[in-house]
């Protein structure tokens, strides 16, 4: 079970179609301040479905859709898909790859937006993500992604709070 | 829930003095539950010895020896819990040369049984990898992926720092 | 209370925008008072717009892009309160190469006018040095200091960064 | 006015007597992680005496005291002198130098310590220090001395924090 790629569609500074291929082993992404690497991260974690949008270090939802940039045009929807292998079926589906995809679009009418997950292109919803990614062992709760900044923020913080972490990840 | 939180304590502070003692090259680390009666009570205290000084308080260490722990802590944790895959982005910020190659090897290791994506700006860190993806903004505000070239061709790699 | 703290905030956001101007190699940033008419009743919010990006909070901004506002602030606080020593402790920890570079000639530039020690791992720091001294640990946990020498020839030099 | 040179006795990991001298113009000093360097900044803020102990990232003052390392005795007391030019006599006080020295020595008896402090030799207080420190300029409200971790703790507060900022330095 491995993840074969992401797919960011004017999720935040990757505006338009962008398909980034994850082989199995070991792969670094590099590049200059702000050029969009912990964005990549951040898409994994909306793709997963969390509760908070803090973790993807936005706002509100809708501050994840591609802003246009300096010249061009901002975007009304964002949509993210995490495609990952199932030849061995970890996941009861039948199917040789799962493809998750969550899609987040501006409502033309109020400030409102609408949030939508599809598996393999079909309607889906937060719960089926979940119980999904639970067969996977992709992200349990062992802290397996480690953002930017949480080595700093363990290493200043309180010893109730890192008492805390093990309670989470019980 | 005193059950649960202790079969994952111990593991997990076992994981941790070994990780450390390999990160810092043979420095010893320990944790202590402030109540261990009734761990929810109390906080959980970091002691740790970098080789070749005393034993000291997690505030009294440097900036780079904190992180060195800190990241102990975590790997202490992915050990107990393992997935199939790990992302850590920049990790390696607060450490010297020595640190930063330490810590890329480990996460090397790592890479022989589960899919690892490390964001860096380190040599130390690029060179272990097996596959190199460099990202850069073309257009005014637009990411791209400039794709899979190996380590020693990425123009960014000027931009990365070496050791 | 109200004009002291008005004759330094004008001051400092006019420097701020210089500063952030160029660092960023082009970029814009502005400082907006939630409260004009009582200061203190409010925050300060910082906008910054990253050269060929459009103006975003505080805290849109990428790590590397936030250190670089924070220390443009700074850098203004100390162009309006300017002294004749200044101490810098890692302050280009966060920064890739071509902004590491950028901050280390700005600070060259401070040293014109004033005494200035700075505390890096970067070579692009320490290759703008007149002096530079290497702390290592001979005695076990006993701090010595190399001693004055040429950039080029210390031997730390190979645990810093370069770019 | 510059400073000539800072002499560390037995002051955290500065075991024995180390003298660093400091040069006009631009001086780096590096070194591997836990080697000593952001040790020598707090030693200059320890010898400008400011009344919080957090500056110095101390537990309390005893704390500063070297602990003997690896295989050495733990010293009793440490002493700090920051020595700066006075030829333009900014300060008035008869001599071409200054000398700014703080000791902190544990007691023999309990768990206090004795806090002195002395100006080219003789003994002083807290106050002088203040008074010689104001009318050299070398340490304004300026925040001209940047710890490690401060700019990241600017890029992470809140907008409140940041104005207290500026109320500090009025
Ligand atoms: N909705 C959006 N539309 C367009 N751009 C966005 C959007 N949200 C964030 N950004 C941009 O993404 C950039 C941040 O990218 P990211 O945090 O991935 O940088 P990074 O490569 O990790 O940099 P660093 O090395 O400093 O950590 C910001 O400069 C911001 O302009
Ligand atoms: N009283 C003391 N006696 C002896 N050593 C001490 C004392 N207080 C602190 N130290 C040591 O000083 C070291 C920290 O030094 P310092 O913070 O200056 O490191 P640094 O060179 O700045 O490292 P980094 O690059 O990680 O920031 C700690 O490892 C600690 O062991
Ligand atoms: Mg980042
Ligand atoms: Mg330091």
């Amino acid at each position: 079970m491995y993840i074969k790629s992401l797919e960011l569609n004017n999720f935040k500074s990757f505006g338009g179609m962008k398909v980034i291929p994850f082989l199995p082993g070991f792969t670094a992404i590099t590049g200059p301040n702000g050029s969009g690497k912990s964005n990549i991260s951040d898409a994994i974690l909306f793709a997963l479905g969390p509760k908070s949008s803090k973790v993807i270090r936005a706002g509100k939802l809708t501050d994840l859709i591609f802003n246009g940039g300096g010249e061009g045009q901002a975007a009304k929807k964002c949509r993210v898909s995490l495609i990952f292998d199932n030849t061995n079926r970890e996941v009861p589906i039948e199917s040789d790859e799962i493809r998750l995809t969550r899609v987040i679009k501006i409502s033309q009418t109020s400030d409102n937006y609408y949030s939508y997950f599809y598996v393999n292109g079909k309607i889906s919803s937060l719960g089926e993500f979940e119980d999904i990614l639970s067969s996977t062992g992709l992200f349990g709760h062992g802290f397996n992604l480690v953002q930017q900044g949480d080595i700093n923020s363990i290493a200043l913080m309180t010893s109730t709070e890192r008492r805390k972490i093990i309670d989470l990840v019980s | 829930k005193r059950e649960g939180f202790f079969s994952l304590y111990w593991p997990i502070r076992e994981e941790f003095c070994t990780m450390y003692a390999r990160l810092s090259n043979g420095g010893t680390a320990d944790m202590l539950l402030e109540n261990e009666q009734d761990p929810f009570q109390g906080g959980l205290f970091i002691r740790a010895k970098p080789k070749g000084k005393r034993t000291l308080r997690m505030e009294s260490l440097s900036g780079g020896e904190k992180s060195l722990v800190a990241l102990s802590f975590v790997l202490a944790i992915q050990k107990v819990k393992p997935s199939v895959f790990y992302l850590f982005d920049e990790v390696d910020m607060f450490l010297d040369g020595a640190n930063a190659e330490n810590v890329a090897k480990l996460i090397r290791e790592r890479a022989r049984q589960a899919q690892v994506i490390v964001i860096s700006l380190r040599k130390a860190m690029i060179m272990e990898a097996d596959h190199l993806y460099g990202i850069s903004i073309t257009k005014p505000g637009v990411s791209e992926i400039i794709g899979k070239v190996s380590p020693e061709l990425l123009e960014v790699k000027s931009e990365a720092h070496d050791g």
